[in-house]
């Protein structure tokens, strides 16, 4: 858990199958 | 298809159709640029560079395969080392130049105006200069890049659960697949076998100075921050701070 939160973009990109492109 | 049963070529061409975009900064650069003006520019790009490189990353075969604590490791061990083997791909045939976007390429001269950066500057145009010797071909560069990503974290980690070890495994067999394919990459140029072992050795070991590189950067990168030089945010704050904390 603590390492999703330290890196909450990160994980939230890695998970997201949303193209980045859109969220950046 | 799994990547272990690909063949180098289709494997290659997989990480060839996996490469981001080229990226623009999008800014009104105001020469001469300040020191606060240049690291700006300069962290801006990265944090933009950033976010594609997850998409890149996802889209190495196996990749994703890997448990997520790995993918976040090796990330945040390499996303510097990454950024600038881009770098010198774009800067290869510019020299004395380096190409952070088509729309921001400095002179070396150019990094007096931040302390420290010169020195980084120079390094990274040392590093492309040999590269440009090494007449480095695309298929070798997509390979390095995959080869930083997945053995970033390679030595400072050990697996200690059955499911860290599964994904410790996965990444072995994974980085043996982009090998296979960066030897593919050099038998493909011609060379006697000698020289292709020779090659394969020379690129290698630039990773050593990339990762030097990049160390040198990250210090560089901590201390604008610190001095307030510069404001680090989003994805490039997680990635720093992640670095200045984690080792």
């Amino acid at each position: 858990t603590s390492l999703k939160e330290k890196h909450k973009i990160l994980h939230q990109l890695l998970q997201n199958s949303t193209s980045p492109v859109d969220l950046a | 298809t799994h990547h272990s049963s690909m063949s180098p070529e289709e494997f290659i061409s997989r990480i060839m159709e996996a490469e981001p975009p080229e990226i623009y900064l999008m800014e009104d650069l105001k020469k001469p640029f300040t020191q606060a003006s240049m690291m700006m520019s300069l962290t801006n790009l990265a944090d933009k560079e950033l976010v594609l490189m997850i998409s890149w990353a996802k889209k190495i075969p196996g990749f994703v395969e890997l448990s997520l604590a790995d993918q976040i490791h090796l990330l945040k061990c390499c996303w510097l080392e990454i950024l600038m083997l881009g770098l010198i791909w774009r800067s290869v045939d510019h020299p004395g130049k380096l190409i952070f976007s088509p729309d921001f390429k400095l002179n070396r001269e150019e990094g007096q105006c931040v302390e420290g950066i010169m020195e980084i500057f120079d390094m990274l145009l040392a590093a492309t200069s040999r590269f440009r010797e090494l007449k480095l071909q695309r298929e070798e560069y997509v390979c390095l890049k995959a080869m930083i990503l997945l053995n970033s974290n390679l030595c400072t980690s050990s697996p200690q659960t059955a499911e860290e070890l599964e994904s410790r495994n996965k990444l072995l067999r994974l980085l043996d697949s982009v090998i296979d394919a960066l030897v593919w990459a050099i038998s493909k140029l011609g060379l006697s076998t000698q020289q292709q072992t020779l090659r394969l050795g020379h690129l290698t070991m630039l990773l050593s100075h990339i990762r030097h590189v990049s160390n040198k950067g990250m210090d560089h990168l901590s201390t604008m921050k610190r001095k307030n030089v510069v404001l680090v945010y989003d994805l490039l704050l997680e990635m720093l701070d992640a670095n200045m904390t984690g080792g």
